[in-house]
Formats: structure tokens, sequence, C-alpha cells
């Protein structure tokens, strides 16, 4: 059975497409085998990874809402033994779709439970969240394991934690009883810049172990790849950008 | 009759709560009359403008629904002629109340075309927005007269772009005639840096009259503003970035 990690902050733009993109290129490297779940309608994860949004056939709005299985919708990607289910501006009708079914916060964690997806093998399904609390963020809690989240060093990104550890806990209470928190990712983080030193204080006073040792520096070459649907990892695989996400993932595979 | 402009991109983080607090700083210096809505859940924009989350007794989830009108709601900022209408996590719950309401797009909409607004004397208001296209955002620009739209000058930025135009061109031809795209301003803008060059090049070719000349540069100390519950107007007013933002509030003038 696959271990389902949701990589989720409703804070924007802190990083999360990054990280499930290149988290789970590392894992892919590391020799695991990885299903990058794009759950955001702007389908970042799905254009960083090099899917053309005329390409994307079947989307995870299908996963969502039709009977359609994981294996159906994978793709794979140019990484050995990554493979993704993208998705588009349809996702974003999921939303009220999804509230009116019975079972709306579960949908996702019925499509995991489905037989096709012991065939597929698979060590890790990683699901990339939209930015906020929504039907859609819900649905992939619910279906996890773990939240993983990434942390941008800023005043206004500090200030959403507790909301979305308050909304992890509530939901571990009410649907999903095995849910906690993978830990906290400082993601562009720049060491020169005082505020990004006392953020990684704070929280690393605070939250101790919950914080990964791995900070993700900023690094302009993690920035550039997305435009070439690779990620850093192998867009420039000696950057630092990429040495951080491999630390990462030797880190979270204990 | 106010102005109302709603800033707004579904893309998170690309710096929406900073220009709503900033661009608001600048026109009140200039000697306009401003209120800003905080839509978003998060509460960003009330935290940055120190209001602390135990002062927030009436917010905008009261304006939208309940009878209360902007005038109940307006707290006075530090900033002279800068008023806020704070938002808390209650608004999180607004997306599913709304939903149940007829006149669920209009709810911001009728709020501001109630009396109580007529002796605020306001010459503008500004809404921040939540990264979504969802009903808080939506009855944002049904009750606007122009959405301004920060982008940042990356890659994933650029991608959504042409969703938000078409969310606009929507929103017009469906429930505000009036609707118009006030403008996109280019945010933490960094010349040394060549994918920043490129998407700037690529958005004034093609988008040329509606990108601002005022491009808002990267800058710590607007990035630190906020823990000290100040735009960076007050903050650091020689700052590059409270210079910035005052050339864009001459430029919005006009
Ligand atoms: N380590 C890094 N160094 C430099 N740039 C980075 C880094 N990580 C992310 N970025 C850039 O910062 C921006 C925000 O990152 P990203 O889109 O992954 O965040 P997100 O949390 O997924 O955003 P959203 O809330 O919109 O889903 C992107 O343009 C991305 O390329
Ligand atoms: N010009 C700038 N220079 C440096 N940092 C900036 C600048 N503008 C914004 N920031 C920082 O970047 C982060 C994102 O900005 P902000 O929170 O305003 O974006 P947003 O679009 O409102 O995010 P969300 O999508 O979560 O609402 C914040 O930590 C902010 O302090
Ligand atoms: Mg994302
Ligand atoms: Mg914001």
């Amino acid at each position: 059975r696959p271990k389902i990690i949701s990589i989720s902050n409703q804070k924007g733009g802190v990083g999360k497409t990054t990280t499930a993109i290149n988290l789970g290129a590392a894992l892919a490297f590391k020799g695991k085998t990885v299903a990058l779940i794009d759950l955001d309608p702007q389908g970042n994860a799905s254009t960083g990874l090099g899917l053309e949004k005329s390409e994307r056939k079947a989307t995870t709005y299908d996963l969502l809402l039709s009977d359609q299985g994981l294996g159906d919708i994978l793709w794979q990607t140019d990484v050995p033994r990554l493979w993704l289910a993208p998705s588009n501006t349809d996702l974003s009708s999921a939303d009220l779709q999804l509230m009116a079914t019975e079972r709306r916060t579960f949908m996702l964690a019925d499509a995991f439970r489905q037989q096709s997806i012991e065939n597929l093998d698979l060590d890790y399904i990683l699901v990339d969240c939209p930015p906020s609390l929504n039907l859609l963020t819900l649905n992939a809690m619910v279906a996890s394991d773990s939240v993983l989240v990434p942390l941008q060093a800023e005043f206004f990104a500090l200030e959403g934690l507790s909301q979305l550890m308050l909304s992890v806990r509530e939901i571990r209470q009410t649907a999903n009883t095995r849910l906690r928190l993978e830990g906290i990712v400082l993601t562009m983080f720049d060491k020169r810049n005082n505020l990004c030193r006392q953020v990684e204080l704070d929280a690393r006073e605070n939250l101790q172990d919950l914080v990964f040792d791995t900070v993700i520096p900023r690094n302009v070459r993690v920035s550039e790849a997305p435009s070439f649907g690779r990620p850093v990892l192998t867009y420039d695989p000696f950057s630092r950008g990429a040495v951080a996400y491999k630390s990462l993932a030797v880190e979270l595979i204990g």
C-alpha cells in the first residue's frame, strides 16, 4: 500500500507545487514509484512536469467525479517511476459538484481504495493542494496518511500555520483517524535575510521535531525549471535547489 | 460614489494583500479616503494593518451575511483616511453559506449599494481577494468597477493570467456590465533575474497598455512591514517598495 501525503498550505505561493514536483522526482530518483496527484485547478504541477493543457485527456476531475480509476488517469512523466494525475480548469467546478454529493469529502479516499491501485505498485502518492481549505483540500486530507506543509519563511505565511494545524486535527477527529503531520519544510529560504532567520528560529523553537532539518533555499534555477516542463532535478541536477530536494527525500524515507 | 477595485489573482502569493495594503496607504497619503475590504479568510490585510485577531468584532462576514452596513464595520487604521473592513476565519464558512443564498454572487454588491455608503465620503474601495476564483472573489468582481491584477514575474504566475481574464470577461457579460481590467502590476520584480525580465517583455508585448508602467521591486522592507502591523509607507517611507507604491497610486489616480 502506498504512503499518501498531502502537500498543503492555504497560504498562497509558499512552494506547494514546487515541493510536490521536486520531492516526487527526488523520491523517484531514489528508486521509489511515485504518483503525483494535481488537485489544483490551476494545473501548475501538470505544466511543471511537461504535460501540455491539450494533452490532458483524463484528469483528477474524472478521478473524483466519475468511476475512472487512478490507473486510467496516470500519465508517465519524463522522470522514470514518476507518474502524474493531471488537472485542468474543469476541476474548479468540482468544488460545486462535490457539494451536492453524499460522500463529498470522501470521494478521493474512495478512488484510492479501488482495486486498481494495488496493481500499480506505488510507494508514494503525493497530492498537490490548492491554496485554500476548500472541499478539494479536505478530500486530500481525508484520503491521506499525512500532511507535508511547505512554509515560506515570511510573516504572513507563519500566520496561517496554526489554522492549518487546527484543520488537520479536526479532520483526524472527524473523518480520518490516521491523519498526522508529516512535517514542515522551510522553502525559498534566504539566509542573508533577518526575517527568514527569525522565522526559522521561531519555527524550530515552537514546533521542534515537526520541522524538517532540510531547508529549501531560494534558488532561481528552481523557478526556471517549470518553464521547461521539468523538475529542477533534471533541469539542473547540481543546483542548490536540486540538492536540497534530494536531501528532503532522504529525510522523508527515513 | 467611490471607485470600487478588486485586487485579485487566483495564483497564490503574488502580492495581492501587499498591494491592497500599500496602494491603499499610498492613495490615503495622496489625500484620498480609502476603505480596504479584507475578503480573505486568512485575514492577512487586517493583520498587516495592525488589527489583532481579538479586536475584530464586526467583520466582512457580517457585511456579506447580515444586515450590518459598511459604516458599522469599518475600523480606522493608523494611516489617516485609510479604513479597514477586517476579516477572520469566520469568512471561510461564508463560501458554503453564500452557496445557499438566492443572490449569492450579489451579496457584496448589495452591501455596497446601501445608503450608509454615501455618508462615508469614500474615494476608493479596494477589495483584497483570496487566492481562488470562488464565491468570495466572484462577489468582489460583481461589486467592482474594475480588477487590478498583481502579477509576480514568474512562470507559474503567468500561466494563470489568461484564465483570470476569461473570468473577468464572463462576469462582465453575465453579472456586472461595468467591470473592466484596471491593469496588471508586476510585483516582487528583480531586474537581475532573467526570468523576471523575460516575463516583463512578454507581458508588455502581449498586454501593452494594460500593464502599469510602475513595477514593484522585490524589497525586504516590504515583507518586514506587516510584522509591525504597518504599511511599508510608514514602516520605511524611503524604501524602494514604498516609493514604487506611491508611484503606482499616482498612475492609478491618473
Ligand atoms: N526554492 C525556490 N527558489 C526560488 N523560487 C521558488 C522556490 N520555490 C518556489 N519558487 C517559485 O515561487 C513561486 C511560488 O511557488 P509555487 O507555485 O510552487 O507555490 P504554491 O504554494 O504551489 O502556490 P499556489 O498557492 O498558487 O498553489 C513559483 O513561481 C515558484 O517557481
Ligand atoms: N515587493 C515585495 N518585496 C518583497 N516581498 C514581498 C513583496 N510583495 C510581497 N512580498 C511578500 O511575499 C509574500 C506574498 O505576498 P502576499 O501575501 O501579499 O501575496 P498574496 O497574493 O496576497 O498571497 P495569497 O495568495 O496567500 O493571498 C508575503 O510574505 C509578502 O510579504
Ligand atoms: Mg501550487
Ligand atoms: Mg493575500
